[in-house]
């Protein structure tokens, strides 16, 4: 288990709400 | 009506998380310095947390707001403008289904198209302004929710996907929000998503930032650092003070109850998973 990995992936996935709005 | 139901399950969860786990570690991680009173250090992190949310809403809030003071022009100005330049005419794809959604009495608009145009020039600064600092507040605020993500996975991977789900969910409306802040001080709808994607990039920073600061590579050495208490702080501000005044709101009866029961379920599931 790398905790940095996930850290980066789940911050991405709340970043990527960002342009939820285009769709 | 049915996110305002997951943000109240949101809310039962971080609350959950905070009192049933990640304050009660904190504290118990403390107890091999007896020198020092037993939860000071914990506590100053976690009102840290809940101080360094509310300054940074608190700044970036009153521009906001400024901008929420300065609304657009309403749909029959927009249509009587479009019918001033076209001669009388709407033209083919600027009916009005585009901004007015069929809501716009056109033939009983006078004409003030000209004195509309010279207002709307002379607000157009300010609110570029409140664009990009709206744009700046939302970094901040993506650096935090970084910082928690990181954090939560550092304690261990249910809590990360635990909060990265409850800030998603929190974050959904806050960020559709944003977007049509930014589109309304004139930025175009690529600019606009371009500026979000920069601001995702503060949430990557804020992750890199929490896994560097906690000076750790294994999850039970993580358990004693600054984060989980800084965590529990960023958590409450974000359950008690962004999202459960909206909630409060609620007027209607049956869509309370539904809430204070996904609310309550949040709780129950946390305290599940902790024992």
């Amino acid at each position: 288990y790398t905790p940095w990995v996930f850290s980066l992936l789940g911050s991405m996935v709340i970043g990527l709400a960002g342009i939820l709005p285009l769709i | 009506k049915f996110l305002k139901v997951l943000l109240s399950f949101a809310v039962g969860g971080l609350l959950g998380d905070v009192f049933l786990h990640l304050l009660p570690e904190a504290w118990e991680g403390e107890k091999n310095t007896p020198s020092e009173h037993p939860s000071l250090r914990s506590g100053l992190w976690v009102l840290s947390g809940i101080l360094i949310f509310t300054i940074v809403e608190k700044i970036f809030s009153g521009y906001t707001n400024a901008d929420e003071e300065n609304p657009q022009p309403k749909c029959v100005e927009i249509a009587n403008c479009l019918l001033r330049k076209t001669g009388g005419k709407i033209p083919d794809g600027h009916n009005n289904s585009e901004g007015c959604a069929g809501a716009c009495d056109i033939e009983d608009v006078p004409n003030g198209c000209f004195l509309r145009e010279r207002e709307q020039k002379q607000k157009e600064q300010p609110k570029k302004v409140a664009g990009y600092l709206n744009l700046m507040a939302n970094s901040i605020d993506n650096f935090t929710h970084g910082l928690a993500v990181a954090g939560s996975f550092l304690v261990s991977f249910r809590h990360g996907v635990l909060a990265t789900f409850a800030i998603l969910l929190h974050e959904i409306p806050h960020e559709v929000g944003d977007f049509a802040i930014l589109l309304r001080s004139g930025f175009s709808r690529w600019d606009a998503a371009r500026a979000q994607l920069l601001t995702a990039g503060a949430g990557l920073l804020g992750a890199l930032v929490a896994i560097g600061g906690s000076g750790v590579t294994s999850a039970m050495e993580a358990r004693t650092s600054w984060i989980m208490p800084f965590t529990a702080g960023g958590f409450l501000h974000i359950a008690l003070v962004t999202v459960l005044p909206d909630l409060l709101k609620e007027e209607e009866k049956v869509e309370s109850i539904k809430q204070l029961l996904a609310l309550i379920f949040g709780i129950l599931l946390m305290a599940l998973m902790t024992a």
